[in-house]
C-alpha cells in the first residue's frame, strides 16, 4: 500500500 | 492518584488502541493524562486525552511519564468487572502502577501492579489543521459502513459535498456505495436520527485503508457520535468524544490516518 503521507515526518515536522 | 467511577469506561479506551500500538507512554500533569502513539508502520497515529474531571478524584503535584505495554494494561484491567471503581496510584520511585479496584457494593476489593516500562518516546507536534470537511455521524452507522465494504475491497473512499458523503469501494467481487444525506432525517421515538451533519469549506474526496478504519470503530462504545475530520494533503482524522458519569465532555480519541495514493 501507497500512502500520501509518513505520519511521524508529517507529525515531526508539525 | 486518580479514581475512576467506571473503571469500564478505562478498559474501553484501553481495548480501543491496544491492537493498534504495543507500547505508549501516559503523561500526566495537574490537568490530565495524555498519551500518544503511533502504530509501527507509520500509517496510523493515536492519541487520547483524559481530562480531569473524567475522574472522581484526580491530583499530580508533577508532571510524569509513565511506560507502559498495552497488552499488559489491557490485561489488569480485565480483571476488574466494569462498575467497580478504580483507583489508579503510583509509588516513589515511579516504576509500579499500582490499581485497586472496588466493587459498587464495596464488598470486593481487589489490587494490582503494573511494572512499568523505560520508554524513550518522541513527542510529536499534531498541528491544529483547518479541515477542508468535519463530518459527525452515529458510531454505529460509521462501524456498520466500515464492516460492509470491507466485505467488497480493502479500502474505502470518502467523499464528502455540501449535500452528502459517499463512502465507496471496489473489490475484485465488485463494488459497494453507501451514501448518507445531509442534517437530520426523520425522528424515531421522539430522537432526532441524523444522517450526517456535514460541515464543509470545499469538497474533499481521499481514500483510506479499511483494516485501518475497522480498528478504530472499536472506540464506538465510548460516544455516540464520531467525527471524521477531512482535508487534501493532510491525515484524516477520526474523533470520539469521552463523557465523564455525569455526561459532561472530559476527554477525546483520535485517530489519525494518512489517505493513500490513488494508483
Amino acid at each position: 500500500d501507497k500512502y500520501q503521507n509518513d505520519l511521524l515526518e508529517y507529525f515531526r515536522t508539525g | 492518584n486518580a479514581l475512576i467511577k467506571q473503571a469500564g469506561l478505562l478498559k474501553k479506551i484501553i481495548d480501543a488502541i491496544k491492537d493498534l500500538i504495543d507500547e505508549a507512554t501516559l503523561d500526566c500533569d495537574n490537568d490530565g493524562i495524555y498519551l500518544q502513539a503511533m502504530d509501527s508502520s507509520h500509517v496510523s497515529l493515536v492519541t487520547f486525552y483524559l481530562k480531569k474531571n473524567l475522574f472522581e478524584k484526580y491530583s499530580c503535584n508533577r508532571n510524569l511519564s509513565l511506560g507502559i505495554n498495552m497488552t499488559s494494561i489491557a490485561k489488569i484491567l480485565k480483571c476488574g468487572m466494569s462498575d467497580d471503581t478504580l483507583l489508579l496510584e503510583t509509588n516513589n520511585p515511579i516504576d509500579i502502577l499500582s490499581f485497586k479496584f472496588e466493587s459498587r457494593r464495596g464488598h470486593k476489593l481487589s489490587q494490582f501492579q503494573l511494572r512499568l516500562m523505560n520508554l524513550e518516546m518522541e513527542r510529536l507536534s499534531i498541528p491544529d489543521t483547518e479541515y477542508s470537511c468535519i463530518i459527525e455521524m452515529m458510531c454505529s452507522e460509521f462501524s456498520k459502513v466500515c464492516h460492509d465494504l470491507a466485505t467488497i475491497g480493502d479500502s474505502m473512499t470518502i467523499t464528502c459535498t455540501k449535500k452528502n458523503v459517499t463512502f465507496d469501494t471496489t473489490g475484485d467481487l465488485g463494488t459497494g456505495i453507501v451514501s448518507l444525506k445531509q442534517g437530520v432525517v426523520g425522528s424515531e421515538n421522539d430522537e432526532n436520527v441524523y444522517a450526517a451533519s456535514i460541515k464543509i469549506v470545499k469538497p474533499v474526496s481521499l481514500s483510506f485503508s479499511l483494516r485501518y478504519l475497522i480498528y478504530f470503530t472499536k472506540a464506538s462504545s465510548l460516544s455516540n457520535k464520531v467525527i471524521l475530520h477531512m482535508g487534501e494533503e493532510v491525515p484524516l482524522m477520526v474523533e470520539y468524544k469521552i463523557f465523564n458519569t455525569y455526561e459532561e465532555e472530559a476527554g477525546y480519541l483520535r485517530y489519525f490516518l494518512a489517505p493513500k495514493v490513488n494508483e
